[in-house]
Formats: structure tokens, C-alpha cells, sequence
């Protein structure tokens, strides 16, 4: 059976990936 | 029949911060079990089984924006289930219970909203649709 996903939020993306993002 | 499971690689290393995690190093192809809105996605990586941020990973088919729905300008409500204190220059700082507006649904489980003149990122997990549309 799946546990349930952790409580805190993901991390945000690598630095360099978010710019590419924008 | 079988069940064709999508693979993604890993973009960056990953040190798991909870016992149900993966680690992960950058390279590794992972099969994706559930993608969880909230951003964590339940990967299977050769014998292991667990949690991993959908922010480090990327499909190896190429770009997933087809999976990504659109930004919706108007915004849909949502309520805060959980305050949250910005730490990126891009993030909103947030109380428990503040109704904000769901511009952008990303897959990585950081949703762009909007607080009347500000916008940025917040964790859709301690999100709430209210199920309403904003009335322009």
C-alpha cells in the first residue's frame, strides 16, 4: 500500500531550473 | 494487460528529509507510481519505493507543459489550510485562513497566487479550493 506523502512541502526546483521556468 | 508506468530522470542530487522518501542522484531514471498534486510523486527506483519531489524531475520524453494546465488570470478561490513563511524572494507569505486566488496550477506542488497586489508561490498543499470562480 502507498504511504501518505510527506507532510512538508516539496522543495522548490534547482536554482537553475526555476529560471529556465520563467 | 501491463501497467506502463512514465519515467522521468532526476536533475539534481536529493537528500531525503523524511523516512518514506527517496534519495535521489542526479541521472537516475525513476518510474512514477502517483503524481500527487502537492508536489511529492510516489516513484519506484530499481527495488525501492517512495516519495520523491516532483521538482526534481523532469520527463525523459521531453517537456511535461502538456500535462501542465494553463494559468488561469481570472483565479479560482482557495483558502489557506496553513500559514506559510516566505523563504524564496518569489513567495508569499501567508496566514491560516486567507482566501487567495489560484492563478497557475504547477506540477511541482508550488501554485502562483494571487493576495490582492501580490503575487508568488505557495504550497498548494495548504491550499483548499473554496469552489468558486472569482467574479470579474
Amino acid at each position: 500500500s502507498i504511504k501518505q506523502p510527506p507532510q512538508n512541502p516539496p522543495p522548490r526546483p534547482p536554482a537553475d531550473m526555476r529560471r529556465k521556468r520563467l | 494487460g501491463p501497467i506502463m508506468l512514465d519515467t522521468y530522470r532526476v536533475i539534481a542530487d536529493y537528500s531525503k528529509s523524511s523516512k518514506y522518501e527517496l534519495n535521489l542522484k542526479a541521472g537516475d531514471l525513476l518510474d512514477i507510481v502517483e503524481k500527487s498534486p502537492n508536489g511529492w510523486w510516489f516513484c519506484q527506483y530499481d527495488t525501492q519505493r517512495g516519495w520523491a519531489p516532483a521538482s526534481y524531475l523532469e520527463p525523459l520524453d521531453g517537456p511535461d507543459e502538456s500535462e501542465e494546465p494553463e494559468p488561469n488570470y481570472a483565479g479560482e478561490l482557495y483558502k489557506t489550510t496553513k500559514g506559510y513563511t516566505a523563504v524564496e524572494d518569489d513567495e508569499l507569505t501567508l496566514q491560516l485562513g486567507e482566501t487567495i486566488e489560484v492563478i497557475h496550477k504547477l506540477l511541482d506542488g508550488w501554485w502562483v497566487v494571487r493576495k490582492g497586489e501580490k503575487t508568488g508561490f505557495y504550497p498548494s498543499m495548504f491550499l483548499h479550493s473554496t469552489g468558486e470562480r472569482r467574479e470579474l
